[in-house]
């Protein structure tokens, strides 16, 4: 059995939307670590995985392994219907094909629960190698979804080029080019915080050439966390982290393309 | 010309 209880229902939906365009289906896999998911998009060019740790909820129970095939677009609509300040009760009993969603109100006049039918699916997990990237770029995740909103008004494509000053997005359409230069900075706003920074740290620069489609659907995430981190080596997919809070992260992977 | 990789060709199937 599940019962996993989450503070606020606003965390999973923005999880959720930020997945939904890619995946129409897959398991969300449940153990006493916690929630994690892994699904690439039908043409085998991305993939979008998430954790939410065990201790990010409470109280978490999950006694043993499950796999629990879930429809985005029906779990989009029914987190629709809680408010983002409720709190959301997952559980799910054994042998059953039902996934029960109870949101709770902040004042608790308000309980109200849905029944997700649960798909069969059969999930076909890829691993992924650990490896230390060439560079690891950390930014604003509002500024990497202006540059990539930006971008796709000139071209189908983005270059990233990374190096110890910044990182350079290029693209270029049939009607023209642009590009966008973030350099390395740790500003400090008035009043005394800390702004979103950009930071560089490589061993070797690196340049990649992604679809801007792809990126774009990513900056769905972005709502999530101040910051994206860009994972890239040359000639490798890169890989795009988006923090949830404390409590875990989403993350993507997208394959580059080559010259022919 | 520039063609999409698919991530079949990095990542493998366990």
């Amino acid at each position: 059995m599940l019962e996993a209880r989450l503070p606020a229902a606003s965390i999973l939906k923005k999880i959720v939307e930020s997945i939904k365009d890619l995946v129409s289906q897959a398991n969300f896999d449940c153990s006493e670590s916690g929630i994690s998911f892994q699904a690439m998009d039908e043409s085998n060019i991305a993939l979008s995985s998430f954790l939410l740790r065990a201790d990010g909820f409470d109280p978490y129970r999950c006694d043993r392994k499950l796999s629990l095939g879930i429809r985005f677009a029906t779990l989009s609509k029914i987190l629709k219907c809680a408010g983002n300040d409720d709190v959301v009760v997952i559980r799910y009993a054994d042998d059953t094909d039902i996934l029960s969603l109870v949101f709770e109100a902040p004042d608790n006049n308000r309980i109200s629960e849905f029944d997700i039918k649960l798909l069969d699916i059969s999930s076909e997990y890829l691993s992924i190698p650990e490896q230390e990237p060439e560079c690891k770029v950390k930014m604003s995740s509002a500024e990497f979804s202006r540059i990539c909103r930006d971008l796709i008004t000139i071209g189908s494509s983005v270059v990233i080029d990374a190096t110890k000053s910044g990182v350079k997005f290029s693209s270029t359409g049939d009607d023209g080019s642009g590009s966008i230069l973030i350099k390395q900075s740790a500003s400090v706003d008035g009043d005394g915080k800390a702004a979103p920074q950009t930071t560089v740290e490589m061993s070797e620069p690196v340049s990649l050439e992604l679809s801007l489609k792809y990126l774009n659907n990513f900056t769905k995430a972005a709502p999530l966390s101040e910051y994206v981190v860009m994972n890239m080596t040359n000639d490798s997919p890169l890989m795009l982290q988006f923090d949830v809070s404390d409590i875990g992260y989403i993350r993507y992977f997208l394959a580059p393309q080559i010259k022919d | 010309q520039k063609t999409q990789q698919s991530l079949l060709s990095f990542f493998k199937s366990p």
